[in-house]
């Protein structure tokens, strides 16, 4: 249920 | 050269048990201030950040900042191999492939060494810069384990929503619902089984509960846990690990299709 999001879609690379 | 003497040898122990199962690799950093970690689930949904600050080692030697890639499968049948009230010490020479855990018995009749290869761990590291939460819950550990547990006999995602009442944690599956708020108690014995709810605007998210019981598997590591939430960001499940820092775990959330 539901669109898992990715962490990645919040945080920038540094 | 690295040289971390960690006399509670266990709360390393107890560390790599709590993040083990969620990623498979990763470089552990040491630098002047700590020993920290920074990494993500192979999937990219969850990220795990561990912080060791210098001052909680008994010993603490590290020359230069040095990025140790380990299997974190392979580093847990280690330190499985050191008892619980090992004192745990990590050594590293400079430009070494390996890194070697000591394992000194409390009245020093034993000491075992084992040496572990280091691999070449390309990872991405993400900025995570500080945030305001929506909304930040202080409860005991052990309850949001069992709460987290409970939910996933029932459905596959948690609702998590705060408002003025508490906080509320539900699910739908198959065969039904189920529902459970706690709310804010702060008259008990011990300060560690109060639940404290810190709410600015009411919060409402989603997550996957199969990566909440993974994060669950920390609650050894600290009677408390802190969830801090806010409707445009991961949820953080935080674990202090007293005098020494924490492990925090990010997880996105889940959006309707």
């Amino acid at each position: 249920t539901g669109i898992q999001l990715s962490i990645k879609e919040f945080y920038r690379a540094t | 050269m690295l040289e971390l003497r960690l006399v509670q040898g266990s709360l390393l122990k107890k560390v790599l048990e709590a993040i083990k199962d969620l990623v498979n690799d990763a470089n552990f950093d040491c630098s002047a201030t700590g020993f920290s970690l920074q990494a993500m689930d192979s999937s990219h949904v969850a990220l795990v950040a561990l912080l060791l600050r210098n001052e909680g080692f008994e010993h603490y030697r590290c020359d230069r900042n040095i990025s140790m890639g380990m299997n974190l499968g392979n580093m847990n049948k280690m330190l499985k191999c050191a008892g619980n009230d090992d004192i745990i010490t990590l050594k590293a020479d400079d430009g070494s492939d390996t890194v070697t855990f000591m394992f000194e018995s409390p009245n020093q009749d034993k000491i075992a060494d084992f040496e572990m290869k280091l691999m070449d761990i390309d990872s991405e590291h993400l900025g995570i810069p500080e945030a305001e939460y929506h909304a930040i819950v202080r409860m005991p550990s052990a309850e949001f384990a069992r709460i987290c547990k409970d939910l996933s006999s029932i459905g596959d995602t948690v609702v998590i929503s705060v408002t003025k009442e508490g906080v509320k944690f539900s699910t739908k599956g198959d065969i039904g619902t189920a529902n459970i708020v706690c709310r804010q108690n702060t008259t008990v014995d011990k300060p560690e089984e109060a639940t404290v709810i810190e709410m600015k605007e009411p919060v409402s998210l989603t997550f996957a509960l199969r990566y909440m019981n993974s994060f669950a598997k920390a609650t050894p590591l600290s009677h408390t846990v802190t969830i801090s939430l806010s409707s445009e960001l991961p949820v953080v499940v935080e674990y202090k690990i007293e005098d020494m820092g924490y492990v925090r775990f990010y997880l996105a959330p889940k959006i309707e299709e």
